[in-house]
């Protein structure tokens, strides 16, 4: 019956938890974890994300202008698989396979961070109420350049609920519009008792 | 790549973890 404990063995649980048990075809979650930073001000930074890719992976054609992009993009990638492995070169064939546009923001959203207010994430934990921006238009028109930088990258759908210790964030390809069901399970599957 | 923040690295071990497995399961020869 006691609410959980933060750690990130069950963060990471949770978030696949909200995405594979979702009705709606979310493409990433991601954990926005509320700190301080040395000058007293909040901060929000990454605390974990789950990436679950969308539907029509694979299928988009590429176009010349996207080729240099997909080179820088596997270059990257190459380099933090030799990061994680440790060695200097790899030989893995998956890190030359084509890197998604939302591989690619969920890839880059690990090393982003927002200050108090800042950006969608800090936005909803500043007003302490959820930001649900749905569609193209919406999201390249919004204030926030997260949302902007979403839409470039074929995001359609972009929720930030902001719940004890920080702020979880969804992503989606397609158009999914507000859902009290799935605020209800943010509330109840992120709401840590430390 | 050098500027990846290091407390990120279980992240982004798991992230290309389960990538390496999509695409090895999306492969003709995956068995």
């Amino acid at each position: 019956p006691s609410m959980a404990v933060f750690n990130q063995e069950t963060l990471q649980q949770r978030l696949q938890a909200l995405i594979e048990g979702a009705r709606e075809s979310w493409t990433y979650a991601i954990f926005w974890q509320s700190s301080v930073d040395f000058s007293g001000a909040s901060l929000l930074g990454w605390g974990d994300g789950y990436y679950k890719g969308e539907e029509d992976k694979g299928k988009r054609k590429m176009t010349p202008s996207s080729v240099s992009e997909q080179e820088h993009r596997k270059k990257v990638l190459r380099e933090l698989n030799s990061l994680i492995s440790g060695t200097a070169s790899s030989s893995d064939d998956a890190v030359d396979e084509e890197v998604t546009d939302t591989e690619w923001f969920f890839l880059v959203s690990m090393t982003q961070s927002f200050v108090n207010g800042a950006g969608l994430p800090g936005q909803a934990l500043f007003n302490s109420s959820p930001v649900w921006v749905v569609g193209t238009e919406r999201l390249m028109s919004s204030p926030c350049e997260r949302a902007r930088q979403a839409q470039v990258f074929g995001l359609q759908t972009m929720v930030c609920i902001p719940s004890a210790n920080g702020v979880v964030e969804l992503g989606s390809t397609e158009l999914i519009y507000q859902s009290s069901d799935l605020m209800n399970k943010v509330r109840v599957l992120f709401n840590f008792n430390n | 790549a050098n500027d990846f923040p290091i407390a990120r690295k279980s992240s982004l071990q798991r992230f290309l973890e389960k990538r390496r497995d999509r695409i090895t399961s999306r492969s003709p020869y995956a068995s």
